[in-house]
C-alpha cells in the first residue's frame, strides 16, 4: 500500500510541522536553519521522504515529496516548473513500467495528492497560489490548506474559505472533491457532508505536546492567551483533513490520479 | 508638527489594522477587497493618507504613506523601486523648497520613519525583506516590526527576533537605533532601554474591542482558546512601539532623517 503526498507552499507556512501531524510521526526532523552567512538557493528544489507507518493497523508506505524555494524568491516566475517536471517525471517512469513485458510488480510512485499551502492573509488568494493552481491542477489532486489558522479568528476563517473558494471557481481551477457516498449508510453520508462542507481545511499543527489551563495535555500550541489544541475541531480542522487524507479519501485520491489525471496525460502523450 | 510614516510589506500582514492601532483612529476605513474577477495590479502603487490627530494634548499632522503591491507579484524583482523613487522625490520637493528665496514656510514631506512587516514565518529574513532594507536603509529611518505576532509563541519571539537581527547584521543593513539617554533620569533611561531591547517589535493590532473571559473590555482578537490583548505586554510589543514611534522617539526620527539622511542624500546629489 504506497501512497505519495506532496507538499507546495512557502518557506514557514507549518509544512513540515503539519505533515509530522498527520502521521503522528517524526518524519522531518526538526529544521536546522541556514546560518544567515549561507548562500540562499536560487531554484526550487525537489526532496522525497519515505517511511513505513501503520494506520487503522494498515501498514502504508508514506512518501512524502516537498518542495523547498517555492515562493521564497524574489522572483518566483518559475517555481511552478520543476514540481510540474516532477509529477510528469513520475507519470514517465510509471508509463515505462507499465509497457513492459513483466508487469508483476508496478512499483506506483505517481503523486496522489498534491496539499497546497495558503497563507493565512485574510484577504485572499494571491496571484502566485492561482499560478500555481492553474498550471498544476489538472496534473494531480490539489488539497489546498489554509495554513497556520490559529492566526485567524472563527469569523475571519469563514470569510477567508468562501474568498478562497470564489478565487478557485473564478480561476477555473480544479480542487479534489471529497466525493459524498450517498448508497452508504447515514452516519457514512454525514461524516463525507462534513468533510466536504469545510474544504478548504483551516489546519493548525504541532508536534509537540502541551498543557491546557484545565490540566489536559495535549497536541498543540500554547500561549500566554490559551492553548490551540489540534486535535480540537472547535479550535481547526486538522481532524478533518487527517480523516480525508488518511482515513476516507485515500483510495479515492489514488483511484483519481490513476484513472483521470495519468490518464489524461498519457493519451495527450501519446497524441502528440 | 508634520510626521510622515511609511508602512511596508506584503498584503494581509495586518499593516491597516496596524496604523489605525496605532493612532487609536479609522485612518484605514475597513477594506473592500477586489472581487475574484478584477483584474490584479501589475505595480506597486504609492498612496498618501493625511489626518489630524491629537498625541498627548500636541496636535499632529500625521501622513501615512502605503505601498499596496509590494511583494505581491509572482515576480517582485522591481518592488522596491517605486518606494525608494517617492522617498527621493520628497527629499528634492524639500530641497527645492530649501533653494527658495522666501523660506519661511518648508513643508516637511519627507518620510520620517518606515515601518517594514516581517512575516511570522518562524525562521529567517525572506530574500525580499533582504533585497528591500538594503536597498532603503540609507535613505529612510527604517522600523522592522513582526506582523501578526500572535502566530507565533513566546519561545518563537525570542529565537525569530535573534535570526533577524543577525539577518540584518549580516547584511549590513542599518535599521534604527533607538538612542538611550544615559544623562537622563534613571526611569526614562530604564525605559528606552526597555524599548531597544524589544527590537524589532514583535506587533499585534486590531481596530476592534472584544472581551476577555474575565469580563473586561479590551482592543484585541478573540480566539475559540483565549484572546490577545494589543496593549498587554505579556501578549505582544504594541505598546513599545507606540512608545517609540509616537512618544519617545518621534523627533529623533524626524532629526535624523533631517540631519542625516536627507544631508546624505543631497551632497550625494549636488556633487553628482
Ligand atoms: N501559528 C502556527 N505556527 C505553526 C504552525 N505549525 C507550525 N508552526 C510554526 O511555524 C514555524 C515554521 O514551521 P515549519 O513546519 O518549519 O514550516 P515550513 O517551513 O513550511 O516547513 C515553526 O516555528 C513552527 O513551530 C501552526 O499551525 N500555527
Ligand atoms: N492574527 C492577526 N491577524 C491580524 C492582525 N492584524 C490584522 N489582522 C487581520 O489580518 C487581516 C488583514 O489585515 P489588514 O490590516 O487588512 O492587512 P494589510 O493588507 O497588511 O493592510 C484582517 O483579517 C485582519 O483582521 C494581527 O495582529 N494578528
Amino acid at each position: 500500500f504506497q501512497f505519495t503526498a506532496m507538499v507546495v507552499g512557502e518557506s514557514g507556512l507549518g509544512k513540515s510541522t503539519l505533515i509530522n501531524t498527520l502521521f503522528n510521526t517524526q518524519l522531518y526532523p526538526r529544521k536546522v536553519p541556514l546560518p544567515p552567512s549561507a548562500e540562499r538557493p536560487k531554484t526550487v528544489a525537489i526532496e522525497s521522504i519515505t517511511a513505513d507507518i501503520e494506520e487503522n493497523g494498515v501498514r502504508l508506505r508514506l512518501t512524502v515529496v516537498d518542495t523547498p524555494g517555492f515562493g521564497d524568491f524574489v522572483d518566483n516566475d518559475e517555481s511552478w516548473k520543476p514540481i510540474l517536471e516532477n509529477i510528469e517525471a513520475r507519470f514517465d517512469e510509471y508509463l515505462e513500467q507499465e509497457n513492459r513485458v513483466n508487469r508483476q510488480k508496478i512499483v506506483d510512485n505517481r503523486v496522489h495528492a498534491c496539499l497546497y499551502f495558503i497563507q493565512p492573509t485574510g484577504h485572499s488568494l494571491k496571484q502566485l497560489d492561482i499560478e500555481f493552481m492553474r498550471r498544476l491542477h489538472t496534473k494531480v489532486n490539489l488539497i489546498p490548506v489554509i495554513a497556520k489558522a490559529d492566526t485567524l479568528t472563527d469569523e475571519e476563517i469563514v470569510s477567508f474559505k468562501q474568498r478562497v473558494l470564489s478565487d478557485i471557481a473564478e480561476h477555473n481551477i480544479r480542487i479534489f472533491q471529497a466525493p459524498i457516498y450517498e448508497n452508504e449508510d447515514e452516519e457514512t453520508v454525514a461524516e463525507t457532508e462534513e468533510i466536504a462542507s469545510k474544504i478548504p481545511f483551516a489546519v493548525v499543527g504541532s508536534d509537540q505536546e502541551v498543557d491546557t489551563p484545565d490540566g489536559r495535555t495535549v497536541r498543540g500550541r500554547s500561549y500566554p492567551w490559551g492553548v490551540v489544541e489540534v486535535d480540537n475541531e472547535d479550535h481547526c480542522d486538522f481532524v478533518k483533513l487527517r480523516q480525508m487524507l488518511v482515513r476516507t479519501y485515500m483510495e479515492e485520491l489514488r483511484e483519481h490520479t490513476n484513472l483521470h489525471l495519468y490518464e489524461n496525460w498519457r493519451s495527450e502523450k501519446l497524441h502528440a
